[in-house]
Parts: structure tokens; sequence; C-alpha cells
């Protein structure tokens, strides 16, 4: 059964499409069948593995327009592991398909003639709550909601929520498989109060790996490659190993 | 004369709001009458002042709506700094005026009857680069664009000067003031050579005042305060100082 995860916050910089690339990397070095899907017009996700949007024949604005054909949209970028890429142009997805009736489902129908090739599908969403959020949740099962260790990426969550909330109502399946605190930082209070908030107020959701603030993460990205790939002992690495293994059990 | 400054990036959490709130804060501090614009359904300037977006009686929205009766959505904050909120129901302007003529310049013609109460207007956007960021270069003659020594961010730079070439056909006045680094560590290399290139690339476009990493930004909007109100001596604060003369001096 493959598990469909939307990577969501419409909060900004909160390490979405930094949690997407490499617990998509951590997952597939695993041994599990993983497909990426960049849902961002920014297509950070993509130029995060060395691409260049602007090159890519087919991407996820073409798999929502043919979804029958969007095997066509699949780019191999590690063993076991592919991507759906994006462009500029999926800005435009909006207002396209703004009189579909399926519009809130275009890509759950992309997704599914691939999905069986795949034990893991993660989705990175752009930093809002409209279409494209509403898209991945209603395409995902799963969701994982990173939450910077940050007072606004706390208030978001709330918001995040009731939009779960309203999707459930055309998706029943969705579930919240956790929240995972990125860019933490042991030495600062800030990061402790918003923990222990986060806690105390959403349990056993919030995955006991957390994701530390450490700049090979963002260095990665420069050389196109995954932090694993980048530096395997750094602090980035080994959280982004622990969460794979967490996010495997808690599907078990 | 009033300057009306944008402060947009496509690319989320590089320090729009941040530097929005400190910098309007620092100028407010030096004399100057200063008008800040929450642009963002987060509504994260709002809360970054301690106020709660959902008890607003009147927001931006209402402002673009009736653009002649904008001063009653103003807030006062502090001495000689005013704002006025977002909530989350913004998020619905963009498809509410779709159709209208006017519809990239509804912000203009909310602030044209308030300019004139201002020296300085500093419009804080979301991390897109549709409707509303257009919405907020149209009623600008400034750009300020934060830019965090990230790759992701710097990537994001060359999309955002399209888009504010293709506002300068309906907006003439628009010029770029500057591109502030942000999230700054001297210590690590990423930064420096993030810092190397859009210098190479903007040159004196990139101000000198660099705005360090400091946790005490992120902790001051716990508070619902300034960086320079909760740690006047912290290294946020004196670069929110600095960068505060570097603007004045560059429309001297
Ligand atoms: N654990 C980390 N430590 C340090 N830097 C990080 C970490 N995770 C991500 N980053 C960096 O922080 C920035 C924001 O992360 P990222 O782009 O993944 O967030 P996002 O939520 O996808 O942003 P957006 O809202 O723009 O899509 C990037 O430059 C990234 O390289
Ligand atoms: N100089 C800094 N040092 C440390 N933290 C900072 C700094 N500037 C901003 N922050 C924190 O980083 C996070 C991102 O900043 P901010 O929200 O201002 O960015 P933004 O570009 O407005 O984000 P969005 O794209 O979501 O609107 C916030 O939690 C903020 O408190
Ligand atoms: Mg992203
Ligand atoms: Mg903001």
């Amino acid at each position: 059964m493959t598990r469909i995860f939307a990577v969501v916050s419409q909060k900004g910089g909160v390490g979405k499409t930094s949690l997407v690339q490499n617990l998509g990397a951590e997952l597939a070095r695993a041994g599990h069948r993983v497909l990426l899907v960049d849902f961002d017009p920014q297509s950070n996700l993509t130029t995060g593995w060395g691409l260049d949007p602007g090159t890519a024949a087919r991407t996820v604005y073409d798999a929502m327009s043919a979804p029958r054909e969007s095997s066509d949209a699949i780019l191999p970028v590690r063993r076991q592991l592919d991507l759906i890429p994006a462009n500029l142009d999926l800005a435009g997805a909006e207002l396209a398909f703004i009189n579909a009736i399926d519009r809130n489902t275009r890509l759950r129908k992309a997704l599914q003639p691939v999905a069986d090739m795949y034990d893991v599908i993660l989705v990175d969403g752009p930093p809002s709550l409209g279409f494209f959020t509403v898209n991945a949740l209603a395409a995902a099962e799963e969701i994982i909601i990173p939450l910077q260790v940050h007072p606004y990426a706390y208030k978001a969550v709330d918001q995040l929520l009731t939009i779960v909330q309203q999707v459930q109502e055309i998706n029943p399946r969705l579930q919240m498989t956790g929240i995972a605190l990125t860019m933490y930082d042991r030495r600062n209070s800030l990061t402790t109060a918003i923990e222990d908030a986060a806690r105390q107020r959403f349990g056993k959701l919030v995955f006991e790996t957390v994701i530390p603030i450490n700049v090979r993460v963002a260095e990665a990205t420069l050389d196109g490659i995954s932090v694993g790939e980048y530096e395997p002992d750094s602090a980035g690495a080994r959280a982004y190993e622990a969460l794979a293994k967490e996010v495997i059990n808690r599907g078990a």
C-alpha cells in the first residue's frame, strides 16, 4: 500500500522542501521506492536536486493537465528515488483549473496512475493555504507539518489544521502523521519554549526526532544533493535518517 | 514627499515581516512618521505587534474595498508608528477583485488618501508572486528585497526582478532601493559565498548593513514588540538601526 504524504505549511521557510528532499533520500537509501513531487511554482525541490526547472520537458502541471500520462513527467534522480519536477508555469495552474469541477483533485488524479510503482510519495507544498495546498492534501493520505521552532510558524499550525479538516470532507482517509520540529537549536530558550508548547498541545503527533539547525542542509542545496550525500555525519543528515525510521514505524 | 516601500520576496521565511516591523520601529524612533501595512493573509506583522488579527475592526481588505475610507483601518502601535492590520479574510481578496479593472491598483488607491500623513510607508508582502505582490509593487515607489543568505533565496531574486519590470509598466516610478542580506552568519562559508555572489551581481543595490542571524529578533515577536524594544543592544537591534540610517540616506 503506497503511503502518500503532503508536506505542508503556509508559513514560509520552515523547511518543507528540505524535509521532502532529505526524508525522501533517506527513505530511498533504506530500500523504499520513493517518488517526490515538486508542487511549488518556486520549484526549489527541482533545483535542490541540481536540475534546471526551465529545461524540464514535462512537469507536475503537465501531469495535472493530462493525468493518465503523468508517468511521462517522472525523472529518476537517485536509485529508487524519482521526482516529478515543477517550473514557474505551475503558477498558472490555479487560474487554468478555476472552472474545472475537479479542480481540487487534479493532483490526486495525476498520482493515481503511478502510485503503485512506489512505497512512498512525498508532495512538497508552497507557502500558502490555497489551491496548491488543498490539492496536495486531497491527493495525500498522510500529512507531515514541518514546524520551525519560532512563534509565527507555531501560530500557523491551527489555521492549517482548519484547512485539513475541510479537505477531509473530500478526502476522508486523510490523517495527520506528524509534526516535525525544524531549525531546532538546543542552546536557545525559544526552541525549548516552542517545543514545550507544541508537545503539550499536539502530544504524540510531534515526532520524537527533531531537525537541528545545521548549515550543511542549506549548503547541500548548492551542490544539488541531499544533506546525507553532502556530509553523512552531519547533525542534519543523522536527524533525517532518524526521522525516516520514525515515519516508517508510524505506519507499521 | 512620502516614501512608499514594498518589502517583497516570494521565497518564504527570508525576513520580510521582521524587516518591516523592525525597520519601521527604528524609522519612527528616529523621528519619521511611519505607516506599516500588513499585506499577507498570515497577518504575522499584525501579531508581531501583539495584536489579534481576529479582533481587528477594519483591515487592509476593507481599505481595498473602500479606498476612500482607508484611514478607518489605521491603528496606532507606537509614537509616530501606525499599522493597517490584516487577517485571514485577506486571502479572499484575490478572487473578490478578479474581475475588477483596477484589481492590480487597489492597494495603491487605498494608500493614496492617507499617504500625506506619513514620511514612510512599508508594505509587508506574502511569500508568493501573484496578486498581493503585484499590488504591493503597484502601490509602492521603492522596493526592498530581504535576501536570506541561502541558495534558494538567492535564486528567487531574478524571478522577482522580472515581475518588477512588468509592474513598472503600470507604475513607472517604481525603483529598486536595495537588497538587504538577512540571517547573516559571519562564521559560515555559505553566508560569504552568497554575499559575494550578491554583491558581485547587484553591486551597490546591496545594502552595506547586513541583518545578522540573532534569536532576539524571533523572541521579540513572542512579546509583540520590536527587537529594539526587546533588547536594544542586541546584534539584531543594532543592525536595524543602521539599516534605517542607510535607507534614509539612500533617499536623500
Ligand atoms: N535544518 C536546517 N538547518 C539550516 N538550514 C536549513 C534547515 N532546513 C532548511 N534550511 C534552509 O532554510 C531555508 C528554508 O528551508 P526550505 O526552503 O526547505 O523551507 P520551505 O518551507 O520549503 O520554504 P518555502 O516556504 O519558501 O517553500 C533554505 O535555505 C534551506 O536550505
Ligand atoms: N535576523 C534574524 N535572526 C533570527 N531569526 C530571524 C531573523 N529575522 C527573522 N527571523 C525569524 O525567522 C522567521 C522568518 O522571518 P519572517 O517571518 O520575518 O520572514 P518572512 O519572509 O516574513 O516569512 P513569510 O515568507 O512566511 O512571510 C521568523 O520566525 C522570524 O522571527
Ligand atoms: Mg519550499
Ligand atoms: Mg512574512
